[in-house]
């Protein structure tokens, strides 16, 4: 453990939480992408598949089982309990294109052809993607709320700081995980647009709007 | 240097 992979963890968490209190305070997932939320579902779903077979730490185990709960809990609220306030006529994006490719990559390019091996290169391909449906949906809207863009910037933050988690167990550790280095750059690459909406805008107090 | 899998991040 070091600190930009504590930090990337914090960040990820402080997102989940964000999001969760948002909808539960608000009583609504507007702005929200059910699709995008499906498919963080299914990503933590197919890579902690380990915490059957594989002890690792306490943090470990106990961050997993965070992330999987706190998923299947925002497509709870968002699919069943706030159903009302869904935003299903901008939430478009079709994830087909993205779990279909991420799934054919992930057999041709994985470290070993085993099921779980599989699944968890899968996971981290669709992860570095799975953000699209929630951009597509804020580019189709032409806005987010603050808090939505808080969310966002937690988010993206947290594959950001990976990057630097990887850089120095590189140089630190000898360790280094190609398939998670390139897709943690794509991941965080699909981000920077946003990152540069929200220093120049939100943080100076305005809504994250795109020019017309 | 050590390239193997074994996933210990999240």
């Amino acid at each position: 453990m070091n600190i930009f992979r504590l930090l990337g963890d914090l960040s990820h968490l402080l997102a989940i939480i964000i999001l969760l209190l948002k909808i539960w305070k608000t009583r609504s997932c507007a702005g929200i992408s059910g699709k995008s939320q499906i498919l963080f579902a299914i990503v933590y779903t197919t890579r902690y598949l380990d915490l059957l077979t594989t002890y690792i730490s306490a943090y470990n185990t106990v961050m997993k089982l965070v992330f999987i709960v706190a998923s299947y809990a925002t497509v709870y609220l968002m699919y069943v309990k706030f159903k009302a306030t869904y935003d299903h006529n901008h939430d478009t994006f079709r994830i087909e294109f993205l779990l279909v490719p991420a799934l054919i990559l992930a057999l041709l390019i994985n470290h070993e052809f085993t099921v779980l091996e599989v699944l968890w290169t899968f996971s981290i391909y669709l992860e570095s993607v799975a953000i699209l449906p929630q951009l597509f949906l804020v580019s189709k809207t032409g806005e987010a709320e603050s808090i939505t863009s808080h969310y966002l910037f937690a988010l993206g933050s947290y594959r950001a700081l990976y990057l630097l988690n990887w850089v120095y167990r590189y140089f630190v550790e000898d360790h280094y995980e190609l398939i998670a280095i390139v897709a943690g750059v794509v991941q965080t690459i699909l981000y920077c647009d946003f990152f540069y909406l929200y220093i120049t805008k939100v943080l100076k107090g305005k809504k994250l709007q795109l020019p017309a | 240097i050590d390239a193997d899998a074994d996933h210990d991040e999240l």
